[in-house]
């Protein structure tokens, strides 16, 4: 299997399914080798990368969901869909997972569902991405023990810097089961040049985390008119500075993971 | 007791904080009777209330996390504390908290333990505000049983709409249990005037909810910089725009109760 990322920040509204869906769709458009396919995971019930993915409607069994009942599916192969851009998989979510989330804990094997999922259909994919929610749930469990580097997008905000101590404990305690698990780096995300208190703390990042800082992507407009369209930067305006920026970073990843 | 409100919306970075510390410490430049109290209790394991509104550092058995233990405790009371406002009160979270959140589904009476805390404390407060975290889970769970009513900070973004349904029907959900619980309306948050995209969901959003839009935030660099300040707008620029803002919506939040 290539790469298996895990795009995660428990603060909430930092741009991770923006960056997920965006980073999923540039992707292809890198590689000379054009039979290469992706698969971008949603993990979060609010299923945000789902939506703007995805034009179907999934029954909740051809979900996520599906890896998370009572008993350990036999075969996950059926929770892999197309998406409209060729190379691109998915697996959705779907709000009706919410319902299940209390009655996980009871069950058996709970962190390793979807790392069980990706042993079985990880090799057909080039790059395996995985949208994070919020938070440090019982998904994001699965998703760090699955992955084997996590990337956070990161606002130069203070109450999103506030929060990557906490996160690095989450990662730290998920070391002791799944050693390989890497910090890829921070993407300085939705960025504004003229406001002082965001060029300070961006400074601050820089300085902390030195070359793990992968990118940054400015705030545009242009992501929230995609959104709106329920499509990505790719399709909407691949010409616009946001889609070099998500091109860039994507480019930074590969060469990070030794792929192209 | 006076009022209890929930900030709520499952969609992450929405502004629920932010408006949550700021309303709190706008509410008693309102009122003629100074002796009024209000409380914030801050249900998010991140902590990002507390962080605001207070420079201390809290025990965990003196935080949130305490009423959710196994055993049910015989008071609360202890788990109030004073902020740097004299007419302030919170009671903290912590990112310790976030152990717990796995054990909670097991005990007993585990929605109720915000409401029981109230029944014991919240007649010594005029207005109680609930800072909820990205979720619809027991700690919102908690909140929704508790409050008697929703306030739901919604930008005019596309994702941020997208929620609001599912939202909507853990609301309705819970109204069997807590028939009370009223829907107070939305405060249109994070506003740019000039995106266009923006302008076309805000007109979108006043048509939907009428007059049930409760206010509407601009988003201001001056909240940026209190939050870098550990501060609410309040403190940091009383004369701002953003203050202003924050003080008129919490007017037509303290009428829709009729209080004052
Ligand atoms: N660079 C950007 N410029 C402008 N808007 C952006 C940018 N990145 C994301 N957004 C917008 O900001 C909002 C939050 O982004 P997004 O939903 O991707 O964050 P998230 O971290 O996935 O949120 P959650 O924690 O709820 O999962 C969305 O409305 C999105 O369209
Ligand atoms: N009106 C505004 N203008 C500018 N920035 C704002 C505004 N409101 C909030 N912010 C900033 O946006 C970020 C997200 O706000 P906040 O943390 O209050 O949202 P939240 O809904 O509580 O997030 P979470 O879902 O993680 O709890 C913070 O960095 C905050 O300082
Ligand atoms: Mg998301
Ligand atoms: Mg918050």
């Amino acid at each position: 299997m290539g790469a298996v990322i895990a795009l995660t920040n428990q603060k909430g509204g930092v741009g991770k399914t923006t960056l997920a869906v965006n980073q999923a769709a540039c992707l292809p458009d890198l590689r000379k080798n054009t039979d290469r396919r992706d698969l971008l995971i949603d993990t979060d019930i609010q299923a945000n990368a789902t939506f703007l993915i995805s034009k179907e409607t999934f029954g909740y069994r051809d979900t996520i969901g599906a890896l998370f009942q009572e008993t350990i599916l036999e075969s996950g192969r059926h929770l892999v869909h197309g998406t409209e851009r060729e190379n691109l998989f998915i697996v959705p979510s779907s709000p009706l997972m919410a319902a299940e989330e209390q009655r996980i804990p009871f069950r058996e094997r709970r962190g390793e569902r979807l790392s069980l999922f990706l042993k079985e259909v990880g090799d057909e994919f080039d790059i395996v991405l995985i949208d994070c929610p919020p938070a440090l749930n019982i998904f994001v469990l699965n998703s760090f023990f699955a992955a084997d580097s996590i990337l956070v997008p990161m606002p130069p905000e203070e109450l999103a810097v506030q929060g990557f101590e906490q996160l690095m404990g989450q990662i730290a305690a998920v070391r002791a089961v799944n050693p390989d698990l890497a910090f890829l780096g921070v993407v300085i995300n939705m960025f504004t040049e003229r406001i002082l208190v965001q060029s300070e703390i961006r400074s601050f990042l820089e300085e902390q985390f030195g070359d793990r800082v992968l990118g940054l992507i400015h705030r545009s407009i242009i992501l929230q008119e995609a959104s709106a369209s329920r499509t990505t930067v790719a399709d909407y305006a691949p010409n616009s500075r946001a889609y070099e920026e998500y091109r860039r970073l994507a480019q930074r990843v590969a060469s990070e993971y030794g792929l192209m």
